[in-house]
Order: C-alpha cells, then sequence, then structure tokens
C-alpha cells in the first residue's frame, strides 16, 4: 500500500479532483461531532468483523 | 383456486424434457481443511450409440446432432429445500463416445463451505436439447452416461478427480516473525507496515482521523507446485504471495461546505490486510455460497 494509493481512494470516494485547500485557521476550531464520530467507531467496528476477498 | 373444498397449492411446472441423473460423491474424508483445492474433474463416460438409432435419428431430424450437458451443484438446505448452482455445461455429440471431462471445481469450494456435518457432494447432471423449442433437433435422447453403483456394473462409472496441495508446505505462514529479517527464502507471510498520516504532508488539515493505521503487507515466496500439476494448468502463472482478504479503513475527514470545514466520515475499501496466501495469477478466486 503506497502514499498514492492511499491518497487516490480518498479523492475517489470524496468525488474530488485534487487535495482540497484546507488550513489550520479552518480546522482549529472544528469540532467532531458526536454522531460523525459515532459512525466512525461503528465503521471501525464493522471492518473488523466483514473482510473482502482479495482480487 | 376458488373452490372452498381445495387447498391451493403453489407449484412449478418445469417444461423441459431432460434427462437427469444425480450423483453423488462421499467426500469428507477426500479433502481435509489442510488442502487447497486447485481442481476438481468430474469425468463421465458417453456411451457409444448404436448404429441403428444414429441411423434414425440422422433420417428424421437432419440438423443437430449435438445435445447440451449441464452440471448443477444440488444443495439440500436443512429445511429439506433444495437449491442448485450451475457449474458447467458443454454441448456433446451423439456421434462420440468415450470419456467426458468437466470442471467442477467451483461446486467442491461451495460444499466446502457447508457447515459439518456436511451432506455428500451432490452433482445433477441433465442432458437437454441443444436449443429449446418443439422443432429444435431431439439428439438429446441419444446422449447416455454410465450411471454410478450396480446399475452401471461398474464399467465407465462416473469420476470425480480432484488435485489439490498440502497447505502446510504450499500455503502461507500467517504472520512473519516479527524478530526474523524477510529474506528471499521466507515463506509467504503477512508483515506489520504501519501508515503514518500524520507524517503526509497532503493529509494534514484535512485527514483528522485516524492519525495512522497497521496496514500489513504480503512479503515472501510461495512454493511452486510440482512439475506434472504445472503442466496440467499451462495458463496459470507461478503461486506468489498476495492479499487474499483485506478490510476497509474509515477515515474522518474535513470538507469545506459553504466556506466553512465540516467533519465527514468516508470508508476507503481495501485498505488493510488480513490475509496473505499464496495464489496463481489467472486462477479463480472462489466464490463464496450465498444463504
Amino acid at each position: 500500500l503506497t502514499e498514492e494509493q492511499i491518497l487516490g481512494s480518498l479523492l475517489q470516494q470524496l468525488h474530488l479532483s485534487e487535495v482540497p485547500a484546507l488550513d489550520q485557521g479552518d480546522v482549529g476550531q472544528l469540532v467532531i461531532p458526536a454522531h460523525v464520530r459515532a459512525q466512525y467507531v461503528a465503521l471501525l467496528q464493522r471492518s473488523h468483523g466483514t473482510h473482502s476477498r482479495g482480487k | 383456486r376458488f373452490s372452498q373444498n381445495f387447498r391451493e397449492v403453489a407449484g412449478r411446472l418445469l417444461g423441459s424434457d431432460a434427462s437427469r441423473h444425480l450423483l453423488v460423491f462421499a467426500m469428507e474424508q477426500r479433502l481435509p481443511p489442510d488442502r487447497e483445492l486447485l481442481q476438481a474433474v468430474l469425468r463421465l463416460f458417453q456411451e457409444p450409440v448404436p448404429e441403428a438409432a444414429l441411423r434414425t435419428h440422422g433420417r428424421l431430424s437432419p440438423r443437430s446432432h449435438r445435445a447440451r450437458v449441464t452440471v448443477e451443484w444440488l444443495h439440500v438446505r436443512d429445511d429439506g429445500s433444495n437449491r442448485t448452482s450451475l457449474i458447467d455445461s458443454r454441448l456433446v455429440s451423439v456421434h462420440e463416445s468415450g470419456w467426458k471431462a468437466f470442471d467442477v471445481t467451483e461446486a467442491v469450494n461451495f460444499w466446502r463451505q457447508l457447515g459439518r456435518p456436511r451432506q455428500p457432494l451432490l452433482l445433477q447432471v441433465s442432458v437437454q436439447r441443444e436449443q429449446p423449442g418443439p422443432r429444435a433437433a431431439s439428439a438429446h435422447r441419444l446422449v447416455r452416461f454410465a450411471s454410478q453403483g450396480p446399475a452401471g456394473g461398474g464399467r465407465g462409472e462416473p469420476q470425480l478427480e480432484l488435485h489439490s496441495l498440502d497447505l502446510g508446505r504450499y500455503g502461507a505462514q500467517g504472520d512473519c516473525d516479527p524478530e526474523a529479517p524477510v529474506t528471499e527464502g521466507t515463506r509467504c507471510c503477512r508483515r506489520e507496515m504501519y501508515i503514518d498520516l500524520e507524517g503526509l504532508k497532503w493529509a494534514e488539515n484535512w485527514v483528522l482521523e485516524p492519525p495512522g493505521f497497521l496496514a500489513y503487507e504480503c512479503v515472501g515466496t510461495c512454493r511452486q507446485p510440482p512439475e506434472p500439476l504445472s503442466f496440467k494448468w499451462p495458463f496459470l502463472g507461478p503461486r506468489q504471495c498476495i492479499a487474499s482478504e483485506t478490510t476497509s479503513l474509515p477515515v474522518i475527514v474535513s470538507v469545506k461546505e459553504g466556506g466553512r470545514p465540516r467533519a465527514q466520515v468516508v470508508s476507503l475499501p481495501d485498505m488493510r490486510v488480513q490475509k496473505c496466501s499464496c495464489a496463481s495469477d489467472g486462477a479463480p478466486v472462489p466464490r463464496k455460497l450465498e444463504p
């Protein structure tokens, strides 16, 4: 797994063509809401249980 | 349907005049879990058609001398219901006789996924018209295969040929020994590989969670099958150490909406290796048995 593959996958999932321009000021005040964190944790737990078959 | 005296009975009418044979193979001792199935071949002996029958057929139906032979895997569920999966299908000529081979690897792979105690491997062989329809040729009536058991007299009885490899010698070894360096002689294994997302310039201010993750990678080499097997499957590439099972990675990213940043979860598929295996390029990936 390379850095480019992770970036490519991220851009594909978000339907973006390039890395968005976000600066420290944008993200500094951002608080991750509880429902977003809960969704993240649920996906994390699910990914430990379900494996996909390799190509 | 409208009579008060009869209960409605739902059913299906199968309008084919195919001949069907059910083949039963006791498999439990033949394919232990520590063996990898490479190929399963069903061999059926096609009986020769008497000359007189061929002459009659040629006069009545000059268009086709072929019939379609279909092999299906039959699964009898715990509740007694049946389900069939198409495995192989091909045309055979009434003029031919002798052994015919069908690739039934998928059927054996399905059978291996059943819960224990496992029923025998059930293969349903049907011989149908080459094409459906009332005007189609009736060559299928002449195609006969020798049957299993005493009825067939043991001559030309259906055979199931299993080609397998010992996973203890030809498979991957699980996780690598973290103390031992990976060399050319290392057997295929899963090695820890940490991806530090915080250290990636492009991820700065964009990827909020996780700060990094264990991706794992498959390293090492695989033992190649003995020469006779390579000869039988020339289309297969060498066995290589590959990621055979992967899992997704959820991440929280910040996205800008209306000029303001917002946290969003996305799931990236195939980011973490769960299992490494030895597999040949060109070999079919076994299908999962659907419930």
